[in-house]
């Protein structure tokens, strides 16, 4: 463990305790992207598969339990909840996120480290969260009004990875033959996806106005 | 393993 992968994991954590947060307490998930969760969601769930099998230690089985609980309780929230649901903007977050997960899983089942059920949903999970994003980010285009907690929470889930990669530097040069490229070409993808939000993000909070991304 | 040393990541 380094300073990077606990700044990720830390940042990750706060981006969907901040969106459990929105969504608990004002009982809105008002631009937010269902899409976007219901991707994240199956990221975890082909991603943790061995959580009962393979324990490795308990910071780690915790937090794959945090990241499990939360992103499938966001997308019961916002599917079930008699309150939360109203405010989902179904005619808005219309991208066809169906269209993401194939060519992921046709491509993880080309591209991987080794052709096994678990390797080949693991490396899907990869490829699936580095466009999971894409949905929320076409929702913020159209939605004009960014709230603070949803502009927070895509910055936070854009920075966890960006934290990544310096992780994944910082190992390749401290311990040996560490080398994944799959890992840290869609990592790279995923984050180069939030350049243009980054950008806008910061700017509004340069020139301390309210973020809005251009149509 | 090398395998093991990545999945060691959330």
């Amino acid at each position: 463990m380094n300073i990077f992968r606990l700044a990720g994991d830390m940042t990750h954590l706060f981006s969907v305790l901040v969106l459990l947060l929105k969504i608990h307490t004002i009982k809105s998930c008002a631009g937010v992207s269902l899409k976007t969760q219901e991707l994240y969601a199956l990221v975890f769930a082909a991603r943790y598969l061995d959580i009962f099998t393979n324990y490795i230690s308990l910071y780690n089985t915790v937090m794959k339990l945090i990241f499990l609980g939360s992103s499938f309780s966001i997308v019961w929230y916002m599917r079930y909840h008699k309150i939360v649901r109203r405010s989902y903007d179904k005619d808005q977050d219309t991208f066809r996120h169906y269209f993401l997960i194939l060519p992921c899983l046709l491509l993880a089942l080309l591209i991987n480290e080794k052709f096994t059920f678990k390797e080949v949903m693991w490396t899907f999970s990869l490829y699936l969260e580095a466009v999971a994003i894409l949905p929320q980010l076409v929702l913020l285009q159209r939605t004009r009004n960014i709230d603070n907690l949803t502009g927070q929470y895509v910055f936070l889930l854009g920075a966890y990875r960006a934290l990544y990669i310096l992780n994944w530097v910082y190992r390749y040069f401290t311990e040996p033959h560490f080398v994944h490229w799959i890992t840290w070409v869609s990592g790279l993808v995923q984050t180069l996806l939030y350049a243009d939000f980054f950008y806008y993000y910061f700017q509004s909070w340069k020139n301390n106005q309210k973020l809005h991304l251009p149509a | 393993k090398e395998e093991s040393v990545l999945k060691d990541e959330l």
